[in-house]
């Protein structure tokens, strides 16, 4: 569904340069489950941020769902994310004024459906998440882990080709953990969607699994 | 260091009441290290605000450092806290316009010290959770967990009595982990601080330690 090749990203500061990604190139096979691992600071979430159309490579080049987004605009970018992307961020971005429910219908404004529809998507998901009981709910009105996992909902509503998930499981304790992996499969197998998971709990990892391990900034063997 | 009997939280919202905490009784020993544990919504954050004089407490008491800490005003309990208690919050709440630097001496600014001694301190802090070559930087232009270690950092530098952790490894790698837990362990032998970690990973608690398990609002035996 992804490959790429050569791919550096180098955050440009004042006085420094900071080269988070050094030329990494690899792939992400459709409808399977890849994990992302490494140590803290390493650059997964600057790989992640690329492979969903949140930032540009500084070098490399990128190809998704048959696309070679290198070449698209920013406008088209932004475009194709919403259409095919699904993004648990590291630290969730929630919009604190909307509820629960709001905040996953979010990605489902811009699509030809009914408010109706939209909203009975947005509880559905809630509720997969366990989160049923609270769609009215405000972000700051929630648990840790609550927030993560209406992150994680988010996500999921638009049902998308690629979903990339940033350490989804961080705040969350071993058995919603294990749900969590779970409902990502089932998307997997029944939409056939392509899942990138980061994550530091290598005990989340089903056997088999595709790997990509960084280690300061480029690919490196698995531990 | 602490003991609460019958501590209760019920959140008030417009149309109905939330009993995050339903009477929860237990005690934090001196210069030792209690654990904190239980599922995603549990009530584990809101105990943690309580101990830690975030928030008060619809019902129960509670002394801390042999101070009956219910009987307290608003401003003698933020005296109390800053003087006394360090802690680590699970959404990390650094400040987005202050470098890494100037977020670790924020605790130090209400004490006796001077300019160049605050400086060290937060500089040798930053070290400890090695993050000693990014103290320019601002939180915006870090990895995740990296920004978890400089709430960490931030909740040692004022060398606490009680130190409170929601969470504090969420973010970090195996190998990360175990060296801040081993820091908090080091600090409580050093200065004899009682320490309170709350945390989803039970690989990170040490054989004999105290553990406070939290199951829908009550604390309910061990798994
Ligand atoms: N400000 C609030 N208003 C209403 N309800 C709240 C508020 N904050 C928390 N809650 C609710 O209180 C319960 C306990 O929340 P708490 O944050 O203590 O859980 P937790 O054990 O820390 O969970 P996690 O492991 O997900 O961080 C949850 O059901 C949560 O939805
Ligand atoms: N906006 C930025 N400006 C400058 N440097 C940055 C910026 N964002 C990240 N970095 C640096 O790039 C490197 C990689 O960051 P990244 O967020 O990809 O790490 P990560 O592997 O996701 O880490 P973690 O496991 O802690 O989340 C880190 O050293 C970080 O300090
Ligand atoms: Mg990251
Ligand atoms: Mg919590």
């Amino acid at each position: 569904a992804v490959s790429f090749k050569g791919l550096s990203k180098t955050y440009k500061m004042d006085r420094v340069e900071v080269p988070a990604l050094k030329g990494v190139s690899g792939s992400i096979a459709k409808a399977a489950t890849t994990f992302i691992t490494g140590p803290s600071g390493s650059g997964k979430s600057t790989l992640l941020n690329l492979l969903g159309l949140l930032d540009r490579p500084t070098d490399g080049e990128m190809e998704i769902l048959g696309e070679d987004v290198t070449k698209l605009t920013d406008k088209q970018a932004a475009d194709f994310r919403a259409q095919h992307i699904g993004f648990v961020f590291q630290s969730f971005n929630l919009i604190p004024v909307l509820s629960l429910r709001e905040n996953v219908e979010f990605p489902l404004l811009n699509r030809k459906m009914s408010w109706a529809s939209r909203k009975t998507r947005a509880l559905e998901y809630l509720e997969a998440v366990g989160l049923g009981d609270f769609v009215d709910r405000r972000p700051g009105e929630i648990s840790g882990g609550q927030r993560q996992r209406v992150a994680i909902a988010r996500a999921l509503v638009s049902e998308p080709t690629l979903l990339i998930a940033d350490e989804p499981t961080a705040n969350l304790d071993t058995k919603t953990s294990r749900e969590i992996v779970a409902l990502m499969d089932r998307i997997k197998v029944e939409l056939n969607t392509s899942v990138v998971i980061c994550t530091h709990d290598t005990d989340l990892i089903t056997p088999g699994s595709a790997i990509i391990n960084i280690v300061d900034g480029q690919t490196a063997g698995e531990y």
